[in-house]
């Protein structure tokens, strides 16, 4: 029996707003400590992995695990019709073919009730080790977001180049080229502005301006975002939860 | 521009 209950449906919402666009069809493995769920895109470039830990409901029960293979299209839908400010809990019994999305509004005695077929997902479960990168960035996700969009009107590739005290983003496309240079800061009075940089090896790796814009819709998650750089592995973004973490890898491009 | 790489090969299947 699984009964997860989120204090905020918004919280759930925002977590599946930010992957539906890349995949779609996806197995969240219910176990007793949390909730886990992993995909990858249909072009095999970007692997979604999404953690949500006991302390990120409001309380939290599953007796046995079990795995939900969920339509994010059709999950999505029925998020819509809940209140962002309704509680939400997810129910299902331990051999399930539906689960149960309850969205209660204390207030107004309110109570909305929609059961999800669920699918049968056979996706193949990767193992991500924990890579050594080269470069560790921590920056307010808002201001990545909104790099990553202007750049990628101009091409769909961008590089991204991290030296000792320099993060450079360049684009460089038909109709034209534009570069946005970062340097590491400490903001006293907002940490949360600050940009953080652990360099080991310089990088010089250029992505998918197109799996870049997938990867930004987490920011609504967490103000903060995490890249990990390495030449010789995929890209880590991380978005962190107050228990939990959606990450996203990418596999980088190489020029011809 | 450039060659996309993909996942296979960095993450086994378990």
């Amino acid at each position: 029996m699984l009964e997860a209950k989120f204090e905020e449906a918004s919280l759930f919402k925002r977590i599946i707003d930010g992957f539906k666009d890349c995949v779609q069809l996806v197995n969240f493995q219910c176990k007793e400590d949390g909730i886990i769920a992993q995909a990858v895109d249909d072009s095999r470039v970007l692997l979604v992995s999404l953690e949500i830990g006991i302390e990120a409901f409001q309380n939290y029960r599953c007796d046995h695990p079990v795995t939900l293979g969920i339509d994010l299209t059709s999950l999505s839908k029925i998020l819509r019709c809940g209140n962002n400010s309704d509680t939400l809990t997810l129910i299902a019994d331990d051999t399930p073919d539906t689960v149960l999305l309850l969205f209660e509004d204390t207030k107004k005695d309110r109570v909305a009730e929609y059961s999800l077929k669920l699918m049968d997902i056979d996706a193949a479960f990767l193992k991500i080790e924990d890579l050594a990168y080269d470069c560790t960035l921590m920056m307010p996700s808002s201001e990545f977001s909104k790099i990553v969009r202007d750049l990628s009107q101009l091409s769909d590739s961008l590089n991204i180049m991290i030296t000792k005290e320099t993060i450079k983003f360049v684009a460089d496309g038909d109709i034209g080229s534009g570069s946005v240079i970062l340097k590491p800061f400490v903001n006293m009075d907002k940490p949360e502005d600050s940009i953080k940089l652990e360099m080991d090896q310089p990088v010089d790796l250029t992505f998918g301006s197109k799996y870049l814009l997938d990867i930004v819709k987490g920011s609504a998650l967490a103000e903060k975002v995490g890249i990990r750089l390495s030449s010789e592995a995929p890209a880590l973004f991380q978005f962190d939860l107050k228990s939990g973490y959606l990450q996203f890898f990418l596999a980088p491009k190489f020029n011809d | 521009s450039g060659v996309q790489v993909r996942l296979d090969g960095f993450f086994q299947v378990v």
